[in-house]
């Protein structure tokens, strides 16, 4: 795991709430609002079980602490996207597209950027930069957990056991 | 970022090293004399498949090395 330059972290009182909120103007417009909600609710969900940290959304896009929206190009903050190079999916059953990137793959990796972790070189992390179309990562790694549990400390309510043992199986099978 | 412009039938024999290394200065993806290893890869001096097919995955647009950030990264137009 790596952390960017002067370690950066929410640094409020433990435990940590942390509000979130959609775009009304910035959403893509071939997934529902519903299916966003759901999706990015999955991802935040996952960072919480680990960390003393909870997600909140709100409708006040203004004050969020998180605010999640699809933008293209030029999105202020001096990394412009390129532009459009794939299809959003939450479901692959319906989407076929071959290009099809996986929401929720990406939402729980951006939430990863959020909470102060860089780009990982464990392949199986998911704060690995880069992600096969039609692919999905959406369960952290021992290295994603322990990056972030650095940061603010472990939630009490997570075993990481449960964690390794899910990956030592996972591990076999391949 | 779409690494598209040299990953497009790349031919094994007119791709080397310090074009790719030079195309990804330009565009502001690599410093110069760089020579980190990264993404997990092993270096085997050459475009092998394995390096190949990571540039043309979809990726995270935040940079890699945020240390080595340079001017040239924020001005270029990818």
């Amino acid at each position: 795991y790596v952390y960017f330059p002067g370690r950066p972290r929410w640094t409020r009182d433990i435990p940590l709430q942390l509000t979130y909120a959609f775009s009304q103007e910035n959403l893509t417009p071939y997934l529902t609002p519903t299916q966003i909600r759901r999706v990015f609710r999955r991802a935040f969900a996952k960072w919480a079980l680990v960390i003393p940290v909870s997600f909140v959304e709100t409708e006040d896009y203004e004050i969020a602490d998180i605010k999640i929206g699809f933008f293209a190009g030029d999105h202020g903050d001096g990394e412009p996207f390129d532009g459009v190079l794939g299809t959003w999916a939450v479901d692959f059953h319906e989407q076929k597209s071959t290009v099809a990137v996986d929401l929720e793959s990406v939402a729980v990796h951006e939430i990863g950027h959020v909470l102060g972790l860089g780009h990982s070189s464990v392949k199986d992390a998911a704060m690995y930069p880069t992600l096969k179309p039609r692919s999905k990562k959406v369960d952290l790694n021992v290295d994603d957990v322990v990056g972030v549990q650095s940061l603010y400390g472990t939630n009490p309510n997570f075993n990481i056991s449960g964690l390794l043992a899910s990956e030592t199986s996972t591990n076999l099978a391949d | 970022r779409n690494p598209s412009q040299f990953t497009i039938n790349p031919s094994r024999h007119n791709v080397n090293i310090p074009e790719i290394k030079r195309h990804l200065h330009r565009f502001g993806y690599l410093q110069r004399n760089n020579n980190n290893k990264n993404l997990g890869l092993p270096i085997t001096g050459k475009p092998d498949s394995d390096t190949l097919s990571h540039v043309r995955l979809p990726r995270c647009g935040y940079p890699d090395d945020v240390d080595s950030k340079t001017t040239a990264f924020h001005t270029k137009q990818k």
